[in-house]
């Protein structure tokens, strides 16, 4: 209580976020096609730890995995440090293959982690380009994510918490825009 | 056109990283 979203801010959030899908078909081709910079290194799709640290960074994925300690970002555009944002040059060169790997390995990670801002980033981003119908993998996992969202929502401390919007937000794109009912605020 | 020019502008590489921290910032409880 206190902390679920008002129903026109969930509205408005899947209206906008259709309009978002519809602009990502609309530029996928010219996106897709632009030269990336030489330092954006792609993993394969195997490559399940090149995946972490490519979107949320050393800072993020190396500080956890090594027992919680911090290493200090040398500097904020150091995208190996910070992770690579979910640009649209990259996001846009992903086949549906490659767009559930990678929501299942983020949704996997988050089970044990914190909602940073470079994961809510992706997280948006992935099921952006999410196709629908959803495969039944598809659902699994994006329900995976609303729970997750949901279980860390009930031990936020007020709702002035500044993950309340982005956990929120999510929740909302899963139960609502992909009509997942169940798990819907009311 | 403008209205080709403006949205292009709106979609730049950056556009879904503007798109979800405008989301977030807009966000009200219920």
């Amino acid at each position: 209580e206190g902390l679920s979203p008002s129903l026109g801010w969930q509205r408005q959030q899947v209206a906008n976020f259709s309009d978002v899908r519809q602009s990502i078909a609309k530029h996928r081709r010219h996106w897709s096609t632009q030269t990336l910079d030489e330092n954006v290194v792609m993993p394969k799709l195997s490559d399940e730890e090149g995946w972490k640290t490519f979107c949320l960074g050393e800072t993020v994925y190396k500080a956890t995995a090594a027992s919680g300690t911090h290493l200090e970002p040398s500097s904020a555009l150091d995208y190996s440090k910070m992770g690579f944002p979910p640009f649209l040059s990259i996001v846009s060169r992903l086949n549906q293959t490659t767009v559930l790997a990678l929501l299942e390995i983020l949704v996997g990670w988050f089970e044990e982690a914190e909602l940073v801002p470079q994961l809510g980033r992706w997280l948006y981003a992935l099921l952006a380009c999410l196709e629908k119908p959803l495969i039944p993998e598809a659902h699994s996992i994006i329900r995976q994510l609303a729970r997750r969202c949901g279980q860390l929502r009930t031990t936020l401390p007020s709702q002035e918490d500044t993950r309340l919007p982005a956990l929120n937000l999510l929740i909302c794109l899963v139960a609502r825009y992909f009509e997942q009912n169940d798990l819907a605020d009311q | 056109g403008a209205a080709q020019s403006d949205d292009s502008d709106i979609w730049d590489d950056t556009a879904l990283i503007k798109a979800y921290d405008k989301a977030v910032a807009t966000f009200k409880t219920a």
